[in-house]
């Protein structure tokens, strides 16, 4: 079951709760949400109307935070840390698993040298058991780690929430990607319509090269 | 729907990423 | 013979409530089964044969038992005693075991894990017995040498919905996923093994450091597309001259593809699909991926 099954009957629970939940409490919402192992995606639960309410007051840090885990990085975290709470082990954990989705969204070779910085880890042994065990493993990115070229390549990686913006490149891709498999379709098209007629030429000349052979054949 | 928007987009991520001719006939 | 034949039962007996295995079984064994003076009958001859193999396998004597239950097997095939041939068969099982020849074990342990009956002639057959049989299914399957027949067995015991109940299961998950098992993991599953199966083999290594280590091996070629050997040793917990021993003969015996780099002390692992056909997996993956979206698009009634 892929990731996005997986975490959407959670979703579900944490908006039905947030539904009803007054502002102290949306904040220990945000933390079992933000710690939770499964949970990758939380647009959801920051669309939801209590979670709004929480502007303004001294609960906004909170929704600041919710908003952190649905859309920034490690590294915004860190540049942002005074306004924001001091988050826990899982916390920790699950942002850095969000920034290397966030770092698949734009390359599909992503150098050691950019993940050990962007996700705050000192070795290689350290950064490729993070790959391992907290992104291959718990499903939310498929890939190939390189040690010669140190790089990881990634092959599959989970979807994060839509960055408000982002709608827009998304289409522009998928119309390239219509108008890309147009033009192949209509290479491949070409392409048949060639090997025909380079077959048709073939099968002509042949014949001619054969009655040829036989008026020689004859005149002998 | 977010659920699907983030499927869409972990698919964009899965799309060939050259437009350059030499890839053009390579992909043929 | 006759009365020679009453005094050596009662003596086994006696051993036998002493738990003197092998003296009963030796006792027994003197049993003239082949005499020509009386002709013993075929069921006879079986139940005895199969008591001595048990009674040598209560002390782990995999040699004697072993000869019994050869003679054992001419008789079984035209038994119609259930008792005894599923007695037969729990020896058997035992004997592989012992053996170290652990696959041919787990399917015979599998095998006698899915016994439908839950009453043989006299003898009730419990779901303690059964579970345990599926239980050393499981612990011989991991322990056997990685393979791609290894896999097989593994993929059937992770989709047997029984084997989700048993203790071992978290373990089977991940060696049937080829995930990595870290040294906590392994240490908790070998306080579950028996003696034998923690024994030293000739080059110093145990039988679950030499599964494990193995096994591991392959679960890092599938995470990586090259290691050098030093991290490898690393990630196995071995040293890298060992590490290297290890996969070069891994890959000499075809169950794991890839190349060694000694100058460069890293190996290149291979996927054992071909480019291109990776290259239509791929393809495909992305097709299957469209139509899921657009499932869940009509699903949801978009």
């Amino acid at each position: 079951m892929d990731i996005e099954q997986r975490q959407t009957e959670i979703i579900d629970h944490f908006v039905k709760q947030a539904e009803v939940m007054e502002a102290a409490s949306l904040s220990a919402l945000v933390l079992e949400a933000t710690s939770h192992p499964s949970l990758f995606a939380f647009s959801e639960i920051l669309s939801s109307p209590n979670v709004h309410k929480l502007e303004g007051t001294r609960y906004s840090s909170s929704r600041d935070l919710l908003r952190l885990f649905a859309y920034g990085t490690w590294n915004d975290y860190r540049s942002n840390a005074g306004c924001l709470p001091a988050l826990l082990p899982d916390q920790v954990r699950k942002l850095k698993q969000l920034t290397v989705l966030t770092l698949a969204e734009t390359n599909k070779v992503l150098p050691y040298d950019q993940l050990m910085q962007e996700i705050d880890v000192s070795n290689v042994r350290e950064l490729e058991d993070f790959l391992i065990n907290e992104c291959m493993y718990v499903g939310i990115v498929r890939g190939k780690l390189d040690q010669l070229r140190r790089c990881f390549e990634v092959q599959f990686a989970a979807g994060r929430d839509l960055r408000p913006g982002q709608l827009n490149n998304m289409i522009q891709t998928l119309a390239n990607w219509v108008c890309t498999s147009d033009n192949l379709l209509q290479t491949i098209q070409e392409k048949i319509k060639w090997a025909d007629a380079m077959s048709e030429a073939y099968k002509k000349h042949r014949k001619e090269i054969e009655d040829r052979a036989e008026d020689v054949k004859k005149s002998l | 729907d977010n659920s699907l928007l983030r499927q869409v987009s972990s698919l964009l991520r899965r799309l060939p990423t050259m437009e350059s001719e030499k890839f053009q006939d390579d992909f043929l | 013979e006759e009365q020679v034949i009453v005094l050596r039962e009662k003596l086994a007996e006696m051993y036998e409530s002493e738990h003197q295995w092998s003296k009963a079984a030796q006792m027994l064994s003197g049993i003239d089964l082949d005499s020509g003076i009386r002709v013993l009958d075929e069921t006879y001859k079986l139940s005895k044969c199969v008591q001595i193999a048990r009674l040598y396998l209560e002390d782990d004597d995999a040699v004697n038992a072993e000869a019994f239950i050869n003679k054992a097997s001419f008789l079984v095939s035209n038994s119609p005693h259930e008792v005894l041939n599923l007695q037969y068969k729990v020896c058997y099982a035992r004997i592989l075991d012992l053996k170290r020849k652990f696959l041919e074990a787990a399917l015979r342990y599998y095998d006698i894990s899915q016994i439908e009956k839950r009453q043989i002639g006299d003898e009730e057959i419990n779901e303690d017995a059964l579970e345990q049989a599926l239980s050393a299914a499981v612990t011989c399957t991991i322990l056997a040498a990685a393979g791609p027949q290894r896999s097989r067995v593994l993929a059937n015991l992770y989709k047997d919905e029984r084997c989700s109940k048993l203790k071992i299961y978290p373990i089977l998950q991940k060696v049937y996923l080829e995930r990595i098992l870290r040294k906590p993991e392994i240490d908790a599953f070998a306080e579950e093994l028996k003696a034998h199966q923690k024994a030293l083999l000739p080059d110093n290594v145990t039988v679950l450091d030499r599964a494990m280590i193995e096994h591991n091996l392959l679960s890092a070629s599938k995470l990586y597309t090259n290691i050098s050997f030093e991290e490898l040793g690393t990630l196995l917990g071995i040293a890298p001259q060992k590490a290297e021993k290890i996969a070069s003969r891994m890959i000499y015996e075809d169950r794991m593809r890839g190349s060694i780099d000694q100058v460069e002390a890293v190996i290149h692992f291979e996927d054992d699909t071909e480019e291109l056909q990776l290259w239509d997996q791929q393809i495909v993956g992305l097709c299957q991926a469209l139509n899921d979206i657009l499932d869940s698009m009509t699903s949801k009634g978009v």
